[in-house]
């Protein structure tokens, strides 16, 4: 994936989760958006995204077009519930 | 890894977790192994353990030549407080 279509992707999108195939950290941000019902795009990674946000690992989300980070970030988010509020900016709820 | 060597590991070690590199569901069980002060032995998964405990994901853990299952599986004998004695009978602990 070149580096445009990631940030096509982050530009069009309101949420963007970059994984990996079957990886359960993955799949707990996944199922956290979708208890919230929230509308987001999971593309999985084929290269390194990490030129890009200097983070190597996944799951790798982006919610109005800012990078946000892994999954201990929305899980923070989420604790401090300003997580809601950016999906509801970002029009992904 | 022939299933042979897998079945060796798994006799001659009180505690095994095949595991894939930098799998943060398997990191979590060897961070709760490293906590208790457990010996353990990891092996890096190349083949499919499956057709041996029908589990195809990882973590996948034996405790004293037994199979206990994965992530969840050890964090629920951690709960039910049967987790420490498991480990203690293999002379793991
Ligand atoms: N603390 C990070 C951990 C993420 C992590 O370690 N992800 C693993 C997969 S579960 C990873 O990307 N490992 C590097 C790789 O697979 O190249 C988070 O909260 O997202
Ligand atoms: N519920 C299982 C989930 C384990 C799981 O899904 N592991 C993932 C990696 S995080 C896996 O092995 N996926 C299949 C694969 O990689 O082939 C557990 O408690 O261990
Ligand atoms: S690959 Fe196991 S948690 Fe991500």
């Amino acid at each position: 994936m070149a580096m445009s279509k990631a940030q096509d992707l982050v530009s069009s999108n309101a949420v963007v989760v970059f994984s990996k195939t079957s990886c359960s950290y993955c799949n707990s941000v996944m199922k956290l958006f979708n208890d919230l019902g929230v509308t987001y795009k999971t593309y999985e990674l084929d290269v390194e995204i990490s030129q890009w946000t200097n983070q190597r690992t996944v799951p790798n989300v982006f919610i109005g077009g800012k990078y946000i980070g892994g999954c201990d970030s929305v899980f923070a988010l989420r604790r401090s519930e300003k997580l809601v509020p950016l999906l509801t900016d970002a029009k992904a709820l």
